[in-house]
């Protein structure tokens, strides 16, 4: 079964939210 | 010292992060365990603003508190809502090979660790609010 563009959207999005999360770590513990 | 209650939430955050991933990955490569890991996120975000929306209402119920926690946690329930209703079509279900289910016990599973998950949540948020206190 072909990946649904919807679920491709949400990948990125997740991906994105992972770079944010790192980068408040980075923040709070600086 | 507040050092402790640093680390613990960038702690969480770094885990949070981790699990991100993982549900990123495991729905790039369509497993199933992938449309659990990001469907429960989904799920758990509605479930956390709908109840932060009712604490609101229940503990501070000044209008400026009302309508800025109406605006925000109803936007981010509704959107993640929707991504939840968009994980249970059927196009998706069967990317992740999950179309042998019944959409009912799929959200009866769903919301069944939602909750759980909440009522941990909770637990945990009085446990850290109670050692803060003290």
């Amino acid at each position: 079964v072909k990946r649904p563009i919807g679920v491709s959207i949400l990948v990125v999005l997740l991906g994105i939210t992972v770079l944010l999360c790192i980068f408040i770590c980075v923040n709070i513990l600086s | 010292t507040l050092s402790w209650v640093i680390f613990l939430t960038s702690g969480i955050v770094f885990i949070l992060a981790g699990l991100i991933l993982a549900a990123a990955i495991g729905m790039w490569i369509g497993a199933t365990w992938g449309w659990w890991l990001g469907t429960t996120g989904y799920a758990f975000s509605v479930v956390l603003n709908v109840a932060g929306m009712m604490i609101v209402t229940v503990m501070n119920p000044q209008a400026e508190a009302l309508s800025s926690s109406y605006i925000k946690n109803g936007t981010r329930a509704f959107i993640a809502g929707l991504i939840v209703l968009y994980l249970f079509q059927d196009n998706v279900l069967a990317y992740f090979r999950l179309q042998n289910w019944s959409k009912g016990k799929l959200f009866g599973v769903l919301a069944g660790i939602t909750l759980g998950l909440y009522a941990a949540h909770f637990l945990i948020v009085q446990i850290v609010f109670a050692a803060l206190v003290v």
